[in-house]
């Protein structure tokens, strides 16, 4: 049956409600043994980070879309930290495989690379319910028709609602995408095109981490040689 | 999720993306 892309995002969103069942909104028991091999446990520090920036999230929800949408706003955080919290493990072990390693203490205690996680999988739940962003003629927006608001809280909404550096964000997308195998292809595309937007524009603004990164880099010397000319 | 363009080498990962290696 010819899906119309109402019906593909209905499909969409309950495929990713049947992925993340199994998840919970709280951290997992492997999880919890990852916290427990750091030298500095993060648990606390987690859970407090994601309530507050669930706080923060429900309440411009429903500057956006409208107060009486505040439960709407909860139950797609919810979505998104049980989602988090899913890649997160799936990050861990493969890090763990990858480095053989595991205490991860500096990472697990790094504010940047969990709000930049939880921003990753909450602008896939919001994209998802967005619908086929990708096919309304532009990123989330369709040009110039009386959009819905939700079509406003894609991309780049999250970065702004968390205030998080776009480059932060750019950071975590490919390790996101190669720990969720999962992910629907049409999000796979929408995670590739806010590389492009953030590449393209948003990791230039000022105060963008990465001049700090080009900066340091400079300063580092050459360092890996130029690849010669191919003859 | 085959046609995304992986471009992260082997030895990079988000510990090594978020100076946590």
């Amino acid at each position: 049956v010819p899906q119309t892309p109402i019906r593909a995002a209905m499909n969409s969103i309950q495929q990713l409600r049947v992925d993340l069942t199994s998840a919970s909104d709280q951290p997992s028991s492997n999880l919890l043994v990852y916290y427990k091999n750091c030298t500095v446990d993060p648990s606390e520090e987690i859970r407090k980070r994601v309530e507050e920036l669930g706080q923060v999230f429900v309440e411009r929800f429903a500057q956006a879309v409208g107060q009486h949408c505040e439960g709407l706003g909860r139950k797609r955080f919810n979505l998104g930290a049980q989602l988090y919290y899913k890649v997160m493990e799936s990050m861990l072990k493969s890090e763990e495989k990858r480095l053989s390693v595991q205490n991860f203490s500096k990472l697990l205690n790094n504010a940047a690379f969990h709000t930049s996680l939880l921003a990753c999988a909450l602008e896939v739940v919001m994209a998802t319910y967005v619908g086929n962003s990708l096919k309304s003629g532009g990123f989330g927006r369709s040009s110039g028709s009386s959009d819905s608001v939700e079509t406003d809280l894609c991309f780049p909404w999250i970065l702004d609602v968390f205030q998080l550096p776009a480059f932060d964000f750019y950071k975590v997308i490919e390790s996101f995408i190669k720990a969720e195998p999962t992910l629907k292809h049409d999000m796979m595309k929408h995670l590739e095109q806010c590389e492009h937007v953030i590449m393209e524009s948003l990791a230039w603004k000022t105060d963008s981490p990465l001049f700090d990164l080009l900066k340091q880099s400079r300063e580092e010397g050459p360092g890996e040689q130029a690849e010669p000319p191919a003859t | 999720n085959q046609d995304y363009h992986f471009g992260l080498e082997d030895h990079e990962g988000v510990s090594e993306l978020f100076d946590c290696d």
